[in-house]
């Protein structure tokens, strides 16, 4: 039997949100400590990469270790059935081939409740290796949005060049180019727009937009966003879910022709 | 495509 029940529902909305258009389907792995999902997008440029402590959730038990292959634009789908301020639980029995999903309003007096079809899912797990990054930037998540977005339309792909003075997204195409630079705040009083930088070793990497902008999809999970670099490897673009865990994108880099 | 890495060149599966 596996049950997990989440008083505040909308964190489930926002999640299915941030990463039903990179990917079609993924497996959701439950275990008596938690969900865990690790899928590639279908070009296999960029990984998903998503934690839910069970102690993040209001009630949670896993009898069994469950895999649950999703077809993530119907969970999606259904999960918007649920209203913002719902409390969302998620069943499902060993062996089962469907998962159920009811949704109560805050004050009992509605219930919904779903049931969906899991299907069958053959994926292969990546060894993601513990990595010391060059950089870390964290910054407001609704500011790398923005500058994924406005850069989109200069070009492709966004060059991220990080000192321990700040950081600067670059795009350049047909119509010319655009930078935007960042500096790390002077001032740390509201700690959620604020803008630091902790570098060991200046980075400079580029890496596609359209990747970037999918993964801005999670901007509602988290008022900040962290970015891991470190030459020559994937970019880590971390969403914390609340008290629940993380979310975090893989980016691969582009490399000059 | 223009030099594009994939990721799992960087991960490896166990």
């Amino acid at each position: 039997m596996f049950e997990a029940r989440l008083v505040q529902g909308s964190l489930w909305k926002k999640l299915l949100e941030s990463i039903k258009d990179l990917l079609n389907e993924a497996i959701f792995d439950c275990s008596s400590t938690g969900i865990t999902l690790q899928a590639m997008d279908s070009s296999h440029v960029s990984l998903v990469s998503i934690s839910m402590n069970s102690d993040g959730f209001d009630t949670y038990r896993c009898d069994r270790n469950l895999s649950m292959g999703i077809h993530l634009p119907s969970l999606s789908k259904i999960m918007k059935c649920a209203g913002n301020d719902d409390i969302i639980t998620m069943k499902a029995t060993d062996d089962a081939d469907t998962v159920s999903l009811v949704f109560e309003s805050q004050n009992n007096e509605k219930v919904s409740d779903y049931e969906m079809k899991l299907i069958d899912l053959d994926t292969e797990h990546l060894g993601i290796p513990e990595t010391e990054y060059s950089c870390v930037v964290k910054m407001p998540s609704s500011e790398f949005q923005r500058i994924c977005r406005d850069l989109s339309q200069l070009g492709d792909s966004v060059v991220i060049a990080c000192t321990k003075e700040g950081v600067k997204f670059s795009a350049s195409g047909e119509l010319g180019t655009g930078n935007i630079k960042l500096c790390q705040s002077a001032s740390t009083d509201k700690e959620e727009e604020a803008v630091v930088v902790d570098m060991n070793e200046a980075v400079c990497l580029t890496f596609a937009l359209r990747y970037l902008n999918f993964f801005a999809k999670a901007t509602p999970l988290s008022a900040q966003v962290q970015l891991s670099m470190s030459k020559d490897v994937p970019l880590v673009v971390e969403y914390k879910i609340s008290e629940l865990g993380f979310l975090r994108f893989y980016l691969a880099p582009k490399i000059e022709d | 495509p223009h030099g594009q890495m994939k990721i799992s060149s960087f991960f490896s599966s166990p």
